[in-house]
């Protein structure tokens, strides 16, 4: 669908019409944490899975919050400056659903993005100073 | 920023690129022209150049919109989730997903369908991807992942140019900082000729 303007939308686009995006589904999982099994959390997994966050290695994911999703959470969140908790909040869901590109952040396990980067940096966001 | 494992990019005697479209996508020249606009950003800070062709298996290029399975093993999902994909140098692939709501020109912040995306903002960040930039960390970043919806960001930040110019060295022309350009002033300016 390319509109040449933002005039030219058809009328079955209403603006008032609501829509569930491919994953917008995963914004139920919000408070869900590690030990916990949740139907649909594989799906969640597969998103990770997609972008390099988790490396496939069975053909199904459980629906398990197992030490691999929250490692994975814990990548992610410092891939997009967020507080790294490894627990399904709000802030991380909110980032999770946004619309992106389909590029992997992750290829063949590395990346420089910030998780990429030396550990000192990643894990606050910012450097330690001491003032002498 | 980041670059794609080894660090592939365009050889150094492929400096002037070709672009081509997808013919049975039937692009009108205001569509092709989103492109070119695109491109112009990258080639403002690079050595790179570059021009449109018809023949779309000569292209170094190659802009395709698809639905769903399109056989790259990276199905599209519809409206919204992933919006684009585009692989490493020397590769050219450039896929967008047909079934998003794409705005060519106008504020696409004042559009009042929610899922409405700026093509603009989307070619911007896939021709980086094309000339072997990976994904930033830098919110502001052109090279930032996520790409919301009803909103438009087509400048390189200093992020992205540090990144490119690693790659392919700085354009000779570039003076170290980019012109601010207003909406409108873009807009009025790209639906013109390619």
């Amino acid at each position: 669908s390319l509109f040449p303007n933002i005039t030219a939308n058809p009328p079955w686009l209403h603006p008032n019409a609501t829509f569930l995006a491919p994953w917008d589904a995963f914004i139920k999982f919000a408070g869900c944490h590690s030990g916990e099994t949740r139907h649909g959390l594989s799906k969640l997994k597969h998103y990770f899975s997609n972008f390099g966050y988790i490396p496939i290695t069975a053909p199904n994911f459980s629906d398990d919050f197992d030490d691999e999703l929250e490692k994975a959470l814990k990548t992610y969140q410092q891939n997009f400056n967020l507080n790294v908790t490894g627990q399904l909040d709000d802030q991380t869901l909110q980032q999770i659903v946004k619309p992106r590109c389909g590029n992997a952040d992750i290829v063949n396990g590395t990346t420089s993005m910030n998780s990429g980067k030396s550990p000192s940096f990643h894990t606050t966001g910012h450097f330690h100073t001491t003032g002498h | 920023y980041s670059f794609f494992p080894g660090t592939p990019r365009w050889p150094a005697n492929r400096r002037d690129l070709t672009y081509g479209f997808l013919p049975g996508n039937e692009l009108t020249d205001e569509i092709k022209a989103v492109f070119s606009s695109a491109f112009q950003k990258w080639s403002a800070v690079t050595p790179l150049t570059f021009s449109q062709t018809d023949s779309l298996l000569t292209a170094d290029i190659k802009i395709g919109f698809y639905s769903g399975d399109h056989g790259d093993g990276e199905p599209f999902d519809g409206v919204l989730g992933t919006l684009a994909h585009a692989f490493s140098p020397p590769s050219g692939r450039f896929h967008l997903d047909a079934d998003e709501n794409w705005i060519v020109s106008g504020d696409v912040m004042r559009s009042a369908v929610p899922s409405a995306v700026d093509l603009e903002t989307v070619a911007v960040h896939e021709i980086g991807h094309l000339l072997g930039l990976g994904h930033s960390s830098v919110e502001d970043a052109i090279m930032y992942p996520t790409i919301t919806s009803r909103t438009r960001k087509v400048e390189l930040a200093n992020d992205d140019i540090e990144g490119i110019q690693w790659l392919y060295g700085s354009n000779p022309n570039y003076n170290g900082s980019t012109t601010p350009t207003s909406t409108t002033e873009e807009r009025e300016t790209s639906g013109g000729e390619i």
